[in-house]
This record gives structure tokens, C-alpha cells and sequence, in this order.
């Protein structure tokens, strides 16, 4: 197992407290708001939370930070804050640092003083869900970055009934069915001959560009 | 094409204005703030973008929102207006609704007014942030929802140099490798006989609990 350190604990660090405790990782939990410490603190037996200004490099030096496997700066509107807590997580050599960016510009700020992963979780959730209301058909929505992504999708009425061979897909429009989910029954990996059914759930992976062209997303 | 109204224009709402526009639908924005609305217009020339308040159904009726393919409400930390809003769309006959919730009790007030989609973006956020951050080798990580889940992932160590037939991964782990993206080139469908190297990127499809226990999140 393995130590995390989360700075901010609103809804997106004290979600990913529950996640790496569940994982078994040890996590401890850094908040500027005493009060909300002490509410959470019960919530959370088995992660160590204590009250501090993650800007104070003295502070994360006491709590042996730099020994951490990796780190979260997860403060939403303080915005300085989050760039100085990232700042001193490096300096004091945590190895792996994700970082909550408000912005692009904030984001390129974060980048330049060594956060090796940026996250903006309203715009990338926003765009899931755009593509997940746009169509009737898809239910979710997963960029992985670069210029591919994947749909989880009913299947779309022109594809029913029809085999993955006659359907042609990565010849036709540069698409792979990575999964087929019959209703009700274990994903299976296709082959040619798997003929795609009405209630199915099929899992369906490409280039963004191609994904926005397909039948998924005009049907 | 279709048409769309989102409701509440934080970072969320703008996002999502931006990707329904990318794919070619209509969008009608609203929210409260005369300033933000006068503010955003300029960058979203190809969406309609209107200063109301969406708790009040005669507002919402002069805007033909009944007439809509589907709506999302991303109000945020006000909870009683996304609540409201989220009823007049409902009773006004919108067929689809997506709704933002800031807690569990939130999010099932919200389905039972009827809304068709809860989503919380923080904590979805948080547990896909937590587990990237928990694997050295974890690049992305998918909840589709029920009890499945996709990781994209660098191959690990152990993984190196197998072929997928002496992995043997589905009978062994209950996981399934969907894609294999070798370094500087496209994804393609393995097969029984493809070997995993150093760089190669995959995506491996399971059970959450499959995929959480096994050497992907346990390097
Ligand atoms: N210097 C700091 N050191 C430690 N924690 C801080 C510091 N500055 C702010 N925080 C904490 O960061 C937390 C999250 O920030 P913010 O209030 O912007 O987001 P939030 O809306 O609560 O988060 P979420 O969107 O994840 O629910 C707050 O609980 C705040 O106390
Ligand atoms: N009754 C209402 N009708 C329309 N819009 C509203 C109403 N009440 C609040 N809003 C708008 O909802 C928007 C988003 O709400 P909020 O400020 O809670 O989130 P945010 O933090 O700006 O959003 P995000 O997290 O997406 O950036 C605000 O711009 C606000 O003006």
C-alpha cells in the first residue's frame, strides 16, 4: 500500500479519500478550516485529517509530506493557494502531484511550477455529459485524451440485427466495438460474426472525430 | 440536429455550450446573472444566451423550452433553484433531463421530481482522480456504471513480454484487454497471440472489484 496526501477536502478531495482508502492506501487529509475537519473527521476513521495551511512549506515539512507517494492540491476558488500548496509539494520532492486548475490559464500556471497532472473537473464532466444528452442512444461518454475516446451506447437502430462484419465499422468509419453487452448478461469481446441486438450495450472506441461523425452521435 | 437549454452558465453549463455546439445542435443557455450573460455572449456567438430565472415557469414557457430535445440543469451551490428549475422543465415536458446534485439526498430529491440523469461531478471527478493517482502505471480510469469499469493503463511490469494467451487474464482475473495502443500508433483489437511491451498502452474492461484488486491498481 501506498501514502497519499489530499489538500482541500470539499466534495472532490473528500471523494477521493473514500476511493484510496477503499484501495487500501494510507491518506492524510489537509484542510485550512478547523471546523470542517473536526465534521469530517468522524466520516473518515481510517484517513488521518488535520487542520493546517498547505501554503506553509514548515507545516507540510513537520507532517514528513515529502515522504508521500503522491499528492492532490484539490482547492477549488482559492486559487493562490492551490498554487502555492502545488509549489511546495514539489520542492519538498513528492513525485507525483495532480493539481484542480479553474481555468486554462490557471492550468498552464499550475503546469509551468511542476504539477504533473492537471484536472478541471466542471469542464471535463461537462463535456461527458453534453455528448451523454446529445443522443438518445449514449450513455456515456470517455475522453482519453490525445484524440481518442470511447462510447458505452445502446445500440443504434441502423446496427441492429446486423454482424459486426457486415457492419464494416473500422473499414467504414474508423471505429472499433470493443464490447458487447447482451441485457441482463456479462460483457463479451466480439467477433466478425456477433450480430448486435435491440437492448444491447455496446462499448465502441476511435478518434474523437470519427466518434462525433458516427451514428452514435447523429442518429 | 437537435435543441438543447442548459440551465445555469458556470463552468459546467459553458463547457457543455461548447460541445453541443462542436456537434452541430441548437443551444439555448440561461441564467440568472445579467452580467454573466452579457459577459459569456461574445464567446459563444452560435448559442442563444438569455438572462432569466429558470424557478419561474412563465419564463421558461415564453422561451418555447417545452419544444426542446433535452435539457441539463448545472446550478450549482444554489440547490433550491436547481430543484425548482429542474420540476418546470419536467412538468413543461422536456423529454430528457440531466441534473447537477451537490449530495446524495440532493440527487434523490432531484429523481424523484423526475429528473432522467443525476450526475456529481466532484466525486465522480474524485474517484476517477484517485485512482490514476493511486497506480504509477493507471492513466484513466471509467466508471461505466453498475458494477463495470474501464481502465486505461500503461502495460505493467509483470505484464511485459506475455502474450495475452499465457496471461490468460478473463480466466484468471475476470478482465479482458479491449485495446492495445502501441507507442506512436493507433489502437488496434488484440488478439490471443499479441504480446504486451514496455509503452504499450491498453485498455482492460472488468468488474470494478476485479480491476481493483488486480496488478494495474496493486504495482
Ligand atoms: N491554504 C489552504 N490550505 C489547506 N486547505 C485550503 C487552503 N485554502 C483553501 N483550502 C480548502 O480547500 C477546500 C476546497 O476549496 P473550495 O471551497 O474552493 O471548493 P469546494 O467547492 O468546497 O470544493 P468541491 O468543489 O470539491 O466541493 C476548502 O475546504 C478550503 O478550506
Ligand atoms: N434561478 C436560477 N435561474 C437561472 N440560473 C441560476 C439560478 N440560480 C442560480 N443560477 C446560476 O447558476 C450558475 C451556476 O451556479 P454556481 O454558482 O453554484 O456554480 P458555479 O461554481 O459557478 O458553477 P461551476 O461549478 O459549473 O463553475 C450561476 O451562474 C448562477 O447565476
Amino acid at each position: 500500500s501506498r501514502q497519499f496526501v489530499i489538500i482541500g477536502l470539499g466534495r472532490l478531495g473528500t471523494a477521493m479519500i473514500d476511493t484510496l482508502v477503499s484501495l487500501g492506501h494510507d491518506v492524510l487529509g489537509i484542510d485550512l478550516d478547523e471546523d470542517l475537519v473536526q465534521d469530517l473527521a468522524g466520516n473518515y476513521p481510517n484517513a488521518h485529517l488535520v487542520a493546517a495551511d498547505a501554503t506553509d512549506d514548515s507545516v507540510l515539512r513537520d507532517l514528513n509530506v515529502a515522504n508521500f507517494d503522491g499528492a492532490a492540491v484539490v482547492i477549488g476558488e482559492a486559487m493562490e493557494a492551490g498554487i502555492l500548496a502545488t509549489a511546495n509539494l514539489k520542492e519538498l520532492g513528492v513525485p507525483f502531484v495532480a493539481a484542480r486548475a479553474t481555468s486554462g490559464l490557471h492550468g498552464r500556471v499550475l503546469e509551468k511550477i511542476g504539477a504533473d497532472r492537471i484536472i478541471e473537473p466542471e469542464k471535463e464532466m461537462g463535456a461527458q455529459l453534453a455528448r451523454t444528452i446529445a443522443s438518445p442512444v449514449v450513455l456515456d461518454y470517455v475522453d482519453l485524451g490525445e484524440d481518442e475516446a470511447l462510447i458505452e451506447s445502446e445500440v443504434p437502430e441502423e446496427w441492429m440485427g446486423k454482424s459486426l462484419t457486415e457492419l464494416a465499422l473500422s473499414r467504414k468509419s474508423g471505429l472499433t466495438i470493443l464490447a458487447v453487452k447482451p441485457k441482463g448478461r456479462a460483457g463479451t469481446i466480439p467477433k466478425g460474426d456477433t450480430v448486435l441486438n435491440e437492448g444491447d450495450v455496446i462499448v465502441v472506441g476511435g478518434s474523437k472525430k470519427n466518434l462525433d461523425k458516427s451514428k452514435l452521435l447523429n442518429p
